[in-house]
C-alpha cells in the first residue's frame, strides 16, 4: 500500500479538535518542538488566557470580534469560550493561535475593530462594561508580540533557485545536487538538477525536507567530506521549469544547521565495527550494523549487517553525533527488538557470540552521543509528522515508545509497519496545527480510527 | 518559565472597545526583556 499520492486533511473533513475529542488522546505541546514557530513563547500560553477573536456568531454585515478565554490547548490549537457563556460550552470553537485571528486583547481598539457580543448572549448581560472588567482585570493576555515573533521564526534564508547538495533518494549512499523549488514553514522541495521533466513540464524527480535536515548539506559539502555525489547528467535539460530559469546561487555553511563538533581524541569509530543503526531504508528498524567508511568532520557510513548489496550503494552517511546510531546492547538494555541480520534468531542471538564470530569489534560506547537533554513527549501525543519515506507528507501521528532521546511514531490509521524511529529534535515532526499556520497540506488518518 | 525564556510579564493598560463605548482595563501581558 503506497501512501505516495496523499490526501488532503481539509477537504477530507479532518479538524484536529473533534479528532483529539473523539479519542481522548492529548497533543505533544508545542514547547517540546525547539525548531518550531514560537516554541520559545509558549510557555507564555496557557488555558485561561484571554484573546480576541473573530466573532462568528454575529448577524452583522462587518467582520466583528469579541473576547474569549482559552479553556484547551492542543499543539497551536486553542478551544475558545466567548465571554458571556459561563460554563455553557455549546459555543467553544478551536483556533489556531499561529494564524491571524486570535489577538490579544487591546488589538482590536488599536486596529479600528469594534467587540460585539454574540448574539446568544447579546442580551443576557445587562452591563457589559461592568461585566467585563471584572473578567478582564488582572486577568493574562497573549504575548502582544505573538505574531511578530511567528513572523520572525518562518522567515527563512532559502529562496526558489539556490543550489544544495542532498541525499539521493534513488541511491542513499550518494548525494546530489538540487535547487530549491519551494519553500513551505522551512521545508524545501528539491529539485534533482538532472531529475528530468515530464511532457507536460512536469518534475519527475525530487525531495522534501527540513532546512535543518541532517540530509541537506551545502554545496561542495560532499567534495569537502569525502562523500559520494552523483556527477549531474548535463544532457537532461531542466531550463523550462522556474526554478532553474535564474542563475542558481549556491547555498553556503551558515544556512544550514551546525552540527555538534566531534573531537576525534584518540579513538573514533574504524571500518567494521559493529553498532545499532537505525535503517535508513525502514525506520521503525533499529539494525546490527557496521562502520563501512570514515569520512571527514565526524561523518561516517553506516551498511546494515547481511542485506548490503555489496557495492556500497546502500550504506548512509551518518554524523557520528546522530541519535540513530547507537552502541550494541542499546535494544536489548531499551527493550526494543534488534533487528537482526537474515539467519539470526532472536533466541540464540547474542552480541559477543557474533563479534567473536564475525571477528569484529563493538564500536566504543563513548564515542555515541549519549547527552539525553529531556523532552516533553510521552506515550500517546499526537502530532503532525514526516513519513520520511514519503517526505513530502506530512501526517497525523502518534508517540507510541520513548526511549530516551528517540521516538517511535505511529502514523494514525496505518499499519505499524510504517512506525518510524525518530529523534525527540527532529526538524522533522511539528506541532498540532503547524500545517495549518504554514499552508502545508496535512494527511488525514485513513480507516476507522 | 517566561523568566528563563528571556522574556517578562508585565502590566498592560489596555483598550476595550465595544458598541456600548470604549474602557480601558489592566491586564498582565508578556513581553521580551528587551
Amino acid at each position: 500500500e503506497s501512501r505516495a499520492f496523499g490526501q488532503d486533511a481539509t477537504l477530507a473533513g479532518f479538524e484536529w479538535g473533534s479528532y483529539l475529542e473523539k479519542s481522548g488522546f492529548l497533543a505533544a505541546p508545542v514547547s517540546c518542538f525547539r525548531h518550531a514557530p514560537l516554541c520559545a513563547q509558549w510557555d507564555d500560553i496557557y488555558v485561561g488566557l484571554k484573546v480576541e477573536v473573530l466573532n462568528t456568531h454575529t448577524a452583522l454585515p462587518s467582520k466583528v470580534y469579541w473576547i474569549a478565554t482559552v479553556v484547551q490547548l492542543t499543539g497551536y490549537k486553542a478551544l475558545l469560550r466567548y465571554e458571556g457563556f459561563e460554563d455553557d460550552d455549546r459555543f467553544d470553537l478551536w483556533c489556531n493561535i499561529g494564524t491571524a485571528d486570535v489577538h490579544p486583547i487591546g488589538w482590536c481598539a488599536v486596529n479600528s475593530k469594534l467587540l460585539v457580543p454574540p448574539q446568544e448572549i447579546h442580551h443576557h448581560i445587562k452591563d457589559w462594561k461592568s461585566y467585563l472588567m471584572e473578567r478582564l482585570v488582572g486577568a493574562h493576555t497573549l504575548p502582544v508580540d505573538l505574531h511578530v515573533k511567528m513572523a520572525d521564526s518562518l522567515r527563512c534564508t532559502f529562496r526558489q533557485g539556490v543550489r544544495v547538495e542532498v541525499v539521493d533518494r534513488s541511491q542513499v549512499c550518494r548525494t546530489r545536487l538540487a535547487v530549491v523549488d519551494t519553500v513551505i514553514g522551512g521545508r524545501l522541495r528539491l529539485l534533482y538538477e538532472d531529475g528530468g521533466l515530464g511532457p507536460s513540464g512536469e518534475v519527475l524527480s525530487d525531495f522534501w525536507c527540513h532546512t535543518q535536515s541532517p540530509l541537506v548539506h551545502p554545496v561542495g559539502w560532499s567534495e569537502r567530506v569525502g562523500h559520494s555525489i552523483k556527477e549531474t547528467d548535463v544532457n537532461v535539460n531542466m531550463g523550462s521549469h522556474p526554478a532553474f530559469r535564474k542563475v542558481p546561487q549556491n547555498s553556503v555553511p551558515d544556512q544550514f544547521k551546525k552540527l555538534r563538533t566531534v573531537y576525534l581524541g584518540n579513538t573514533f569509530f574504524e571500518e567494521g565495527m559493529k553498532l545499532e543503526a537505525v535503517d535508513p531504508l525502514n525506520l521503525g528498524n533499529i539494525c546490527v550494523a557496521s562502520v563501512r567508511k570514515l569520512l571527514l568532520d565526524g561523518y561516517i557510513m553506516v551498511g546494515i549487517d547481511g542485506v548490503e548489496i555489496g557495492d556500497g550503494s546502500d550504506w548512509f552517511c551518518y554524523h557520528a553525533s546522530s541519535h540513530a546510531i547507537l552502541p550494541v546492547g542499546y535494544c536489548e538494555s531499551n527493550d526494543i527488538p534488534l533487528t537482526l541480520p537474515p539467519g539470526y534468531d532472536h533466541t540464540t542471538f547474542t552480541w559477543a557470540k557474533y563479534l567473536e564470530e564475525t571477528g569484529t569489534l563493538a564500536a566504543p560506547r563513548r564515542l555515541f552521543n549519549t547527552d539525553y537533554v529531556g523532552h516533553g513527549f510521552t506515550p500517546g501525543m499526537k502530532l503532525e509528522a514526516v513519513d520520511l519515506m514519503e517526505p513530502r507528507l506530512v501526517c497525523v501521528a502518534t508517540v507510541r515508545r520513548c526511549v530516551g532521546r528517540l521516538l517511535l511514531l505511529h502514523f494514525d490509521g496505518w499499519e505499524p509497519e510504517f512506525d518510524q524511529w525518530v529523534d525527540c529534535q527532529s526538524p522533522e515532526i511539528y506541532p498540532v496545527g503547524w500545517c495549518e499556520i504554514t499552508g502545508y497540506q496535512l494527511q488525514p488518518p485513513i480507516g476507522p480510527e | 518559565a517566561a523568566e528563563a525564556s528571556g522574556r517578562k510579564w508585565e502590566q498592560k493598560q489596555v483598550q476595550i472597545k465595544t458598541l456600548e463605548g470604549e474602557f480601558s482595563v489592566t491586564m498582565w501581558a508578556s513581553d521580551d526583556k528587551k
